[in-house]
Parts: C-alpha cells; sequence; structure tokens
C-alpha cells in the first residue's frame, strides 16, 4: 500500500474563547474530517481551550471560512504538513 | 542491514531492535534484554534492564512510544539508555543512582503502531489490532489499562481516536506490560511514562478530579523537575494532574500504575507547542533530551532518597 500523504493538509490552532466556539468547532468536526492533535479527540474540546487540528487539502478553505463567518481567530500552525513530514528529518547521517 | 542507529536521528524499529542488540552486547553487565511478550502483529516487546554493579534493589519503569506518532517519546527512552551506560562509572550523580535504583525501559510500547507510522501514516496514533464489527483499526493503548477503564461514553468507537478496546487489558501490549509491573511490583518504586506535544509535566489522575492523597508531593516534585528542565534552553513546562491540566482520561497508564500501589508516576509530554507538534525536527532532539534528562534525573534522585 503507498503511504499515506498530507500533501496540502494544513494544522490549524484555534484559541476557543467560549461554549459557542467550542460547539461551533464540535459540529465542523462532523462535517468535515477534523484531525486533532491536541486534544485527542473532538470529545476533549472545551471552552477557553487551545485547539490544534489537521485538516485536508480539499476541506481546509471550507474550514477557514467557517471560522471566518463565525469570526474564530486561527492560526495555521503548519501550512503543508506532507512538507514537514519531509523536513522533520533536518540532521545528517552522522 | 537496518542501517546505522544514531541519537540524533528517528530511528526506525528495525534500527532500534539492532541498537537493543548492540547495547546488551557493549554493557553486558548492566544491560539485559527482556522480551515481556509481542505485539498484535507479532513484534517482539523488548524491555531493557540497566543495573549497576549490585543487583537487588529498588527499581524505576519507564516507557516511550505508547503513541505512535510521538516520535521524540522512544528518541528519549534510547537517549536515557545511551547515558545511563555512557556516564556510568563517570558522572558521579549517575553512578549513584544506578548503584542504587534499577531502570526497567520499555523503548517503544506501540510497536505495531510505530511501524505503520514509518511505513504507511505518519500520523497514526492507535495500535494496529482489528476490531469485531468495524473496519476501524486500533485501540488507544492508554485508555486500555484496567483504571476506571470504561467510564467515559466518547471511548466506546473503534473509530474514534481514543478507543478503549473492547475490555480492559485486552491488547496484547497492554496486557504484556501490565503483567510485567505486577510480577516486578515490590521494587518498582515509580512509573514515568513520555508522550508528545504540549510541554507539560503530569501525575494522577485523570479519571477524576479529586486528587490523589500525595498530590502535595507529586506537585513539588513535578515543579522542581519543571524548572531544572527549562534550565538549559528555558524549555517552559506546566505541571499537575491530568485531569484539570490537560483533560479528563480514563484507562491511562499512570492512574493505573498508581492505583496498583506505586505512588509516584508522572507523564511526560515533551516537546514543543504545537510549531511542529508531531513533527518535532530531529534537530531538536538532542536538547529535548538533554532537558527532559535533567528532570529524569531529579525524580529519580527524589524517589531514591523518599521511598523505602
Amino acid at each position: 500500500i503507498a503511504p499515506v500523504r498530507f500533501d496540502g493538509d494544513k494544522v490549524l490552532r484555534v484559541k476557543l474563547q467560549d461554549e459557542k466556539q467550542a460547539n461551533i468547532i464540535k459540529d465542523l468536526a462532523k462535517t468535515s474530517q477534523l484531525d486533532f492533535w491536541y486534544p485527542d479527540t473532538t470529545h476533549h474540546v472545551a471552552a477557553n481551550m487551545t485547539v490544534d487540528f489537521q485538516i485536508s487539502a480539499k476541506e481546509s478553505q471550507f474550514v477557514q471560512s467557517a471560522l471566518d463567518q463565525n469570526q474564530m481567530h486561527y492560526e495555521i500552525l503548519i501550512h503543508d504538513v506532507q512538507e514537514e513530514v519531509e523536513k522533520q528529518f533536518d540532521v545528517k547521517e552522522d | 542491514n537496518p542501517g546505522r542507529h544514531s541519537y540524533a536521528k528517528y530511528n526506525n524499529w528495525n534500527k532500534i531492535v539492532a541498537w537493543t542488540e548492540k547495547m546488551v552486547h557493549k554493557h553486558p553487565k548492566m544491560v539485559s534484554r527482556i522480551k515481556i511478550g509481542t505485539t498484535v502483529e507479532d513484534n517482539p516487546l523488548y524491555v531493557l534492564k540497566i543495573a549497576g554493579k549490585d543487583k537487588r534493589r529498588k527499581a524505576i519503569f519507564m516507557d516511550c512510544g505508547i503513541h505512535a506518532r510521538e516520535w521524540i517519546s522512544p528518541a528519549f527512552c534510547q537517549w536515557f539508555v545511551y547515558q545511563a551506560t555512557k556516564t556510568y562509572g563517570k558522572n558521579k550523580i549517575m553512578t549513584k543512582l544506578l548503584d542504587r535504583m534499577n531502570f526497567y525501559v520499555l523503548p517503544v510500547f506501540n510497536v505495531d503502531g510505530y511501524i505503520w507510522s514509518w511505513t504507511q501514516n505518519r500520523m497514526w496514533r492507535k495500535n494496529r489490532s482489528r476490531n469485531q464489527n468495524s473496519k476501524c483499526i486500533g485501540t488507544d493503548l492508554n485508555r486500555n489499562f484496567n483504571v476506571s477503564w470504561n467510564s467515559f461514553p466518547n471511548t466506546n468507537d473503534p473509530c474514534q481516536e481514543i478507543y478503549r478496546g473492547p475490555a480492559p487489558e485486552s491488547e496484547k501490549e497492554t496486557k504484556a506490560v501490565s503483567d510485567f509491573i505486577r510480577s516486578h511490583l515490590k521494587s518498582i518504586k515509580a512509573y514515568i511514562t513520555f508522550h508528545s506535544y504540549s510541554q507539560m509535566l503530569l501525575f494522577p489522575y485523570g479519571y477524576t478530579s479529586e486528587l490523589p492523597p500525595n498530590h502535595k508531593n507529586l506537585a513539588k516534585v513535578a515543579k522542581i523537575a519543571t524548572d531544572v528542565l527549562s534550565t538549559p534552553y528555558e524549555t517552559h513546562y506546566t505541571y499537575g494532574p491530568i485531569a484539570s491540566t490537560i483533560y479528563p482520561t480514563s484507562g491511562s497508564s499512570l492512574d493505573w500504575a498508581y492505583n496498583l500501589g506505586i505512588k509516584h508516576t508522572f507523564a511526560f509530554e515533551l516537546r514543543d507547542k504545537g510549531r511542529f507538534g508531531f513533527l518535532l525536527p530531529e534537530s531538536q532532539i538532542k536538547p529535548t533530551c538533554k532537558e527532559t534528562m535533567l528532570a529524569v534525573k531529579f525524580i529519580v534522585k527524589y524517589i531514591l532518597k523518599h521511598t523505602s
């Protein structure tokens, strides 16, 4: 099986201000494939928490506009996960 | 030939197995390898026992790699064994610790998942067991321990990243580790497990917001350990009970070991805080391991002094 690739996947960071924003993320997780990096899973998402999640290239536009529409500030921690996967090996064989 | 092992790089499973053999071969008096069981896909689960000259004494159990994608964790366990063997007889503190304390080090807990994260899916977390009546693979080994195992309903879906498994200790990996710790309980005085990321030092409980009887003591140790950790590179860690510091979790190895009777149990969430997350570059392996080593040595010294 060819290894999974993450070309164009992003990792977003959202600082949840309140319960409403936490519920927006939970709802988004029902319609889009959010792979949570922190916390481990949707169920742990709560108000006043910082959440990091990976989103595929094809869904990131939709998710980012949903966050914009709800005036939810987010940060893009990683712009291309595949690139970071390859860049993590940044020490030459000694 | 699995290729050259390096403490400054991430090593795949074949390199780690070869490395365990090399450590036993290079330090036959200090290092022995114990096969404590096999995984779902029949890979061996190896614990390295590190001991100074005398044999019978207190012990500390450390495990790494329970979640496959957290690669910095196995890197630390390899570094710990390397430093222990390299500085024994040279560094006064390490020599004193090793002359009074045995270490059981499980370099990779979730071997099948680790292999999968190298060969198929870098973001894999769980083990690779098949789930009945589901197309979804894997159990979260850190929800599979027999401690408040079914207290959270959301861990009951095999397609969830935190699926707890069909029963407590249902997974061969969990059973092997639990059996080993139970059979060495008399000597094991502390349990330390390594995860990533978010730079935290955690102690029980995760399954309840209640505090363990010796929480003040655990908090004191965690505070000093995180202070010591921050000295070389000013890496800031937070610390506290799992439930209130990170989020409530059931079936964790930390709570299980504590309730079994090991009253000093800690979980490290290593670097970083999200800039790279699970994809921490190799250039950060050494500084991460060096700073973590300082914290672990403090904890070990404390255990040596304060446990009977």
